[in-house]
């Protein structure tokens, strides 16, 4: 996958952090310091669909070049995660226990067409 | 997404290029929420002292060290650890301080409270009691260690489990309570209490000074029960 650039329009993945400090959650939250809230946005033409992000075998190009000829199925692909990864957390419960967990699929790592 | 589109392979609504910064920091609060199973954020926490929480993280690290010296898979009697039946579910390691309850000359109550929403989401896995004995002087004094319940039918307590020690010299000492702390979980509210009988000479097991690093507490371990699953054929 990629991510995007200032004017990317195809499908990649859009960094953002979120800085606990700057929502007031460091006080329960021990670790870490923020979560990476990346999310995938852009285009997937159709000739695009099933790629992670842009072609780079000789096999993948003739491929798209028969989709992008068969425009039989005018079908949407949808730029989405083809990576995730858990985000773990160390933080205090209202009874301030310490709790440690790692929450599945929580950081998304590369996008892709469907 | 005000107004983007609903992505239907990954069920996540796409933030539409452009998003403003609050509404992706709403959201990012409410994903966070929603997979600790919070209805809100906790209040102002009321941190451990440091020197209780480096003592209890060294003695668990310490815990956990004398199950990694043996080989991968063998447990130090050579039997192997039964496979996490539920694998791949998103686990929890409790860390529980003591809250000093109602005490006499020789026993003292020690209260752990869970919180309801870890308790009405998960199921313990094992929970361990971690105590500190400041033996004053030498030779073996009996102490007893009693798990107490809420009694159902009124405001008492009934007695769960008793277990007796003789106790030689100041250390650690460490009691399973994973059963007591198991059926707690399916209750309102969640709170174990834990009665330490001791030797009349010995006056309280808890550290005069709360910043004491002997402070007792209990570490468990849960994971998330499985929601009842429907297959699609």
């Amino acid at each position: 996958g990629i991510d995007c650039g200032r004017d990317s329009r195809m499908c990649c993945r859009q960094e953002f952090f979120v800085d606990f400090k700057e929502i007031g959650w460091e006080d329960w939250i021990i670790q870490p310091e923020g979560y990476h809230m990346n999310y995938c946005t852009g285009l997937c033409p159709l000739h695009m669909a099933g790629i992670p992000g842009l072609a780079a075998s000789f096999h993948t190009a003739v491929l798209n070049r028969i989709k992008a000829a068969s425009a039989a199925a005018a079908v949407d692909s949808c730029c989405v995660p083809t990576q995730r990864r858990p985000l773990s957390l160390l933080y205090y419960d209202r009874d301030s226990n310490i709790v440690k967990t790692d929450i599945p699929d929580m950081i998304v790592d590369s996008c892709g067409c469907t | 997404t005000a107004g983007g589109e609903w992505c239907p392979a990954c069920g996540l609504a796409t933030p539409v290029p452009g998003t403003p910064r609050d509404a992706l920091l709403a959201l990012a609060k409410q994903s966070i929420l929603a997979k600790l199973r919070l209805p809100a954020r906790p209040g102002a926490p009321q941190p451990p002292a440091r020197g209780a929480l480096l003592a209890a993280l060294r003695r668990m690290r310490a815990q956990r060290s004398d199950t990694a010296v043996f080989p991968p898979g063998m447990l130090p009697n050579g039997a192997v650890p039964h496979l996490n039946p539920g694998m791949g579910r998103q686990e929890y390691e409790i860390l529980s301080f003591a809250e000093a309850g109602s005490s006499t000359s020789h026993s003292v109550r020690l209260h752990f409270r869970f919180s309801q929403e870890l308790a009405g989401s998960t199921e313990i896995l094992q929970a361990t009691l971690y105590l500190f004995w400041a033996v004053p002087s030498p030779g073996t004094q009996p102490v007893t260690i009693r798990i107490l319940q809420p009694d159902p039918a009124g405001p008492n307590m009934t007695l769960s489990s008793e277990t007796r020690l003789e106790v030689q010299r100041s250390g650690w000492t460490t009691l399973d309570v994973g059963p007591a702390v198991r059926s707690l979980f399916g209750q309102e509210t969640p709170r174990l209490t834990v009665e330490l009988e001791m030797p009349e000479a010995w006056g309280s097991p808890l550290p005069a000074d709360p910043n004491d690093s002997h402070w007792p507490f209990v570490v468990a371990q849960a994971q998330a029960r499985t929601h009842h699953r429907v297959h699609r054929r």
